[in-house]
């Protein structure tokens, strides 16, 4: 007969770690290298504190590798830190607020990968800036999904130091992983032109970019869910952990920017008693609830406050920065939203410079979500598919033969990765939409100043 | 500050399901009918039982369908059922031999879509053959990752009926999804001759495959694992659960294929002793014996006897009775192996027939891993990468202007898919080797044959 068995999902992310990312030395190297300093980055953003990023990889002989993060964000409380490093399915991003961190996994992968391979304890020391600071070795039982702590420490932290190191040992390639690497630091600088990153690699060179701005956006702040994201597992849990009695109340607070008088009015258009207690909705009341909810057009859209976009100004500057260009018109767009989760694109083209001409299936195209760049599988995600459906020569804009490159940022409380190792996002109508037409906005603007340098040179030639 | 907490796995799938191929509605309608259909007929040919599946799809409007899958497999085991569809990472198939299901969640996730989509439990009814068969209904504890039994009876068996009963309901659509439904009934159907499957579509229109023989390829055995799929993690493992005294019979006890003799020249070659207890091993020990074993070279290859590939009479049947070909070639790999995982590749071409002639974007190439059909991402595939490799002009294949259909299948204990949803497989060099050489023996094949016609014509034309 057949041999039944649970397996953890430390279990399940060790048997099937390519799905998260660590395919082979190479791509593992870059995961660990781009979870790690998304953990720094969310770390500082968070808190408004303008990031200070170093990271070092050192080459230590037999394919193995040493790599050490340290950021100066808000560190990591001492009772969270051996879950926070030793537990998948833990972590702080499991709120409405846009941040890159989504899963609760990213870095304990890291962790793992380093364990299974190179026998090492990951090495976290971090401090929230008081008195004491805290050094822990760590690593996973990986059976039951759990931190063994092989070593702690609480030492003092007379300077007030705040902020986190975490240093791992692993299994890598950088030969072959350095072209992603090196490009994953350039693409984050340029939508960070407030973030000082420093990379030391196994070389020895030092690749630096420094911040040009000490302007930062807003961090997001958290919100409560909105009705057009509801299903039914989310209104059941809100039933059972609500206080409300009447059905008014539960609306007005458990959702988000639902008033009295927005509730009032759904629920009497969809004939519910608003005194009723939640409690008392029988299985098929709240089924036709939550549908009612998803197609009612009377809610208020989502705030986006719970976003945190670079804004056309900073993401100008970190362009001009890196491509000098001739030319450069980014674009936001309005808040919009898919299944009631915000989201605001962002979009840029810029011409000339030091961008060069490439064939057409080189196309240059910049993507990053909640300002993470994505480099792989351009070919499947869905700006791509906007890029091949623009019709560019309709804004006179040869893709063959001029120096462009394409950028598209998208911010959301849920960016919907097709993957665990976040390397494209799927298809969403909502979303194809916003960056056609933010693409088609910098596009008509690029238009605009073509024909007008075009005027001067025919004017100067005369 | 953070709010930390711990989510279960079923949560971390029900927030992230499109991860596992539950994106929208039309996926989400090809994914369960895919996940279903496969334990179904693993439930079968694990067991030598001819398979008799038959799926029933129906539309109760409003957007909801019924899916009911009836299989003549082994059944499920009475105690077992609550946790085989209700708790995310159980099931039968974390062991090392090839089978359609390796997670331990694709069931689940079907359940875990019905109920958050049409708030309904999941019907079971099974019997391994006994005197009683069980019925259940059951829901998922999403927050805490176990099964809710909503009912459970246990009623006589009189007919010693033998098979599984599945019932899902949620929110779909079938009019989009249609065409890929179709698509995996009929794909399933070419590599699966002895099968009878059935499909009643929301119409009422009848899909019917019936078997054109009884003969089924020989279930796989399971294996122990080899010693170049060895990590830190496995062989720590191995050595807290084992009972051996010395470290000649741990290896002899533990590992696939390695007798005495070849434990002794193994362990000799490494200068380890192998009188000593593995539990006397230092970690650095641990470190060095891990990595003297994945590359010694004298360990014996792995045994194919854990796989269970079609096979070239049973492929080309299949394929005959779908495509009636003019020509058709078969050809099946020896036993391979990647990071110790034993795989073969067995690759068909056919011309002509019911074949038609496509644009060259629109090749017609049929993928399966363990003989179930890919039909997304194609040009993310290993396959369609080797394809575009391939010199067809040098075989005098043209494939612009000839009926061409090109058929790979990949056997392993474990198929490296890229995502949790089953759609394409990851680079691996050995297992790109291995359809290269596939294809190129298929190609040959293919132009001796119309070498052979172009003689055979040139005859007649005198
Ligand atoms: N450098 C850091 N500074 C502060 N907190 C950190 C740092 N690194 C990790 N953490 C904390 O540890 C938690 C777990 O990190 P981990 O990368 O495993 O998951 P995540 O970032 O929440 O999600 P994802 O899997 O998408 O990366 C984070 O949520 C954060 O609270
Ligand atoms: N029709 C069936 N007949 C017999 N056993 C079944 C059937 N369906 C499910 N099972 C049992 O339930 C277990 C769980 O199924 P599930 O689809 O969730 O995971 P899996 O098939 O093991 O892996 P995967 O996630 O890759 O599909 C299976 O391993 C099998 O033992
Ligand atoms: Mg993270
Ligand atoms: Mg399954």
């Amino acid at each position: 007969g057949e041999k039944f068995k649970a397996i953890s999902v430390a279990d399940f992310f060790y048997k099937n770690r390519e799905i998260a990312g660590f395919d082979n030395p190479v791509r593992a190297t870059y995961t660990i290298v781009r979870e790690l300093v998304e953990n720094a980055l969310d770390a500082c953003e968070q808190y408004s504190i303008l990031p200070d990023v170093r990271v070092k990889l050192i080459d230590e002989g037999n394919s193995i590798y040493r790599l050490k993060v340290e950021d100066n964000g808000i560190g990591v409380p001492y009772e969270q830190i051996p879950y926070a490093f030793g537990q998948i399915l833990f972590g702080s991003k499991y709120t409405l607020r846009q941040s890159r961190g989504i899963f609760g996994l990213g870095g304990k992968m890291a962790v793992l990968y380093g364990q299974i391979t190179a026998h090492s304890n990951v090495k976290v020391i971090s401090s929230q800036g008081g008195y004491e600071k805290y050094m822990f070795e760590l690593s996973i039982n990986i059976q039951e999904n759990k931190p063994i702590i092989k070593k702690k420490e609480v030492r003092p932290n007379p300077g007030r130091w705040r902020g986190t190191i975490v240093e791992i040992k692993f299994e890598g390639d950088y030969i072959r992983a350095k072209p992603k690497i090196i490009e994953y630091f350039r693409q984050t600088s340029i939508i960070l032109p407030y973030a000082n990153i420093l990379f030391i690699d196994p070389d020895g060179v030092l690749y630096r970019f420094d911040r040009i701005t000490t302007v930062m956006p807003k961090p997001p702040q958290e919100i409560k869910p909105h009705p057009h994201g509801i299903d039914i597992e989310m209104i059941n849990r809100m039933i059972n952990s609500s206080r409300s009695s009447t059905l008014l109340d539960f609306l007005v607070n458990n959702f988000h920017r639902v008033g009295v008088a927005t509730a009032l009015s759904f629920l009497k258009s969809v004939k519910i008693d608003p005194e009723m207690n939640p409690r008392d909705l029988k299985p098929e009341d709240i089924v036709k609830l939550v549908n009612k909810m998803k197609v009612y057009d009377k809610f208020r859209p989502p705030d986006p406050d719970c976003l945190s976009c670079i804004g056309p100004e900073l993401f100008k500057a970190g362009i001009i920065r890196e491509f000098n260009p001739e030319f450069v018109t980014v674009t936001q767009r309005k808040p919009s939203a898919y299944s009631g989760h915000p989201f605001i694109v962002e979009a840029a083209i810029a011409y000339g410079g030091r961008i060069p001409i490439v064939p057409p299936d080189e196309i240059l195209v910049y993507r990053y979500a909640n300002k993470i760049p994505l480099l792989y599988d351009l070919h499947n995600d869905v700006t791509m598919k906007v890029i091949k459906k623009i019709n560019w020569k309709r804004y006179k804009i040869d893709l063959a033969n001029m120096p462009l490159a394409f950028f598209v940022h998208i911010c959301s409380t849920k960016i919907p990765y097709k993957t665990v190792g976040k390397e494209y996002i799927a298809d969403r109508p909502e979303v194809e939409y916003e960056i056609e037409w933010a693409l088609k906005t910098c596009a008509r603007n690029l238009r605009i100043y073509l024909s007008k340098k075009e005027k001067i040179n025919i004017a100067h030639r005369r």
